[in-house]
């Protein structure tokens, strides 16, 4: 309990600054592998320059993210959770830290890749604005059931990976159903990082709420 | 830190436990959605009844995987831990008072599918003879590199899901590179849950492991 009372105390210092220097921020979250790296590669690469961003990645370890997003030409910045006892999650303080490399002055858009996991991150407020929680198609219907604080606490889901649909025992609308049971509020977008499906409704869905926000 | 003493003291007492009664005892780990429950359907209708079985599933809440395994006709408990504090991973206390619900006895092999989370399974001693890490190939190659705990610890990991390997961009050979990379002894079997491609092997290491602890 302690953990996380000094975790809102910081959530709520990092939510003042972000406010004052007028960046949006975003904490995306999902399983091992659901595509978090590959929907911000296509993502940053439709939306630099007009919208500047920064973008930081928690792993337990590597820098395998980061380097990927470095080569959109936006800047990241990697956090390794080993270098501090392998937490499972992004804390508000190691966002502090990692946001103070940047230039928020200039920035429109913060976006946190948390660590894969669809447990503990959904506990941790690191001072963002909106959550969201990418869920691929082939981890099964039932996730929203299961791990249901993570999409509670979301804004928005993103059902990924949706050109595997054809091969999958799969009923997409179980899931949605699911998340409605869950959060009736939550919009829901079917994309696919790699035929880029569904990616004008989900760049609309980020600009709007980048231009609320100022 | 006191979290972990006073479960490995009481993970020794189960493994006095499963000795005593010859149960070997397998802990089934993975991200959520890599397959954990459709690999012990499939498993479970092909060792039964040569095999005694019992099966213990861990989730933060629903009873989703008890019911599919019911259905197999071995008897199954489902932990849910949102009971007590929604934790991320079965600890050595929860399998002890679910183990005692069963006739170990008659028990030949007890098979427990852990928590979907690649992080903190991996560092709680529930008593059990050896880990297996189940690994999706829709998940990416990185995943060894990423959570090296959980490879480093398991005595076989499970590539599944190998049906989809015609509609994705992936190497499985360099998945393999990496997890010997983190654990060169650990044996990698390709598997499909759908297709029971590679179940042969599968089952025979099951087997082989069954029949040395007797
Ligand atoms: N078919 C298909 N594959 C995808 C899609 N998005 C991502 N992938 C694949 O899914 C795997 C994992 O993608 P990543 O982007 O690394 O996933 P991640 O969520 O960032 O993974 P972690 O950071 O390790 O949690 C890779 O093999 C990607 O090529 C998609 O829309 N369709
Ligand atoms: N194509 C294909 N799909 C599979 C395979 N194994 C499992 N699936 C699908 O993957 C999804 C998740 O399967 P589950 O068995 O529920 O996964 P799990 O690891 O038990 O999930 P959690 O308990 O929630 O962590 C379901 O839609 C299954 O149909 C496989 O070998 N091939
Ligand atoms: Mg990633
Ligand atoms: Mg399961
Ligand atoms: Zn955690
Ligand atoms: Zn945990």
């Amino acid at each position: 309990q302690k953990m996380l009372d000094a975790n809102d105390e910081m959530a709520r210092h990092n939510r003042l600054l972000f406010k004052e220097k007028n960046v949006f921020v975003i904490n995306i979250m999902s399983s091992p592998g659901s595509g978090k790296t590959t929907l911000l590669e296509k993502t940053l690469g439709r939306i630099q320059p007009d919208i500047n961003c920064g973008i930081i990645v928690g792993d337990i370890c590597t820098k395998n993210d980061a380097e990927r997003i470095l080569k959109t030409g936006a800047p990241a910045i990697q956090i390794n959770t080993d270098a501090f006892g392998g937490e499972c999650h992004l804390s508000a303080g190691s966002i502090e830290k990692a946001a103070s490399d940047f230039n928020l002055e200039e920035m429109d858009l913060l976006i946190v890749e948390n660590v894969g996991n669809l447990v503990c991150p959904a506990e941790f407020d690191i001072g963002e604005d909106v959550r969201v929680v990418v869920l691929s198609v082939t981890e099964g219907e039932d996730k929203p059931l299961k791990y249901p604080l993570m999409f509670r606490e979301s804004s928005l889901a993103l059902l990924n990976k949706i050109d595997l649909l054809p091969y999958l025992d799969y009923d997409i609308g179980l899931t949605k159903k699911y998340i409605t049971r869950i959060n009736a509020e939550m919009p829901v977008i079917e994309i696919s990082s790699k035929t880029l499906e569904g990616f004008d409704q989900w760049i609309e869905w980020l600009k709007n709420r980048i231009i609320q926000k100022k």
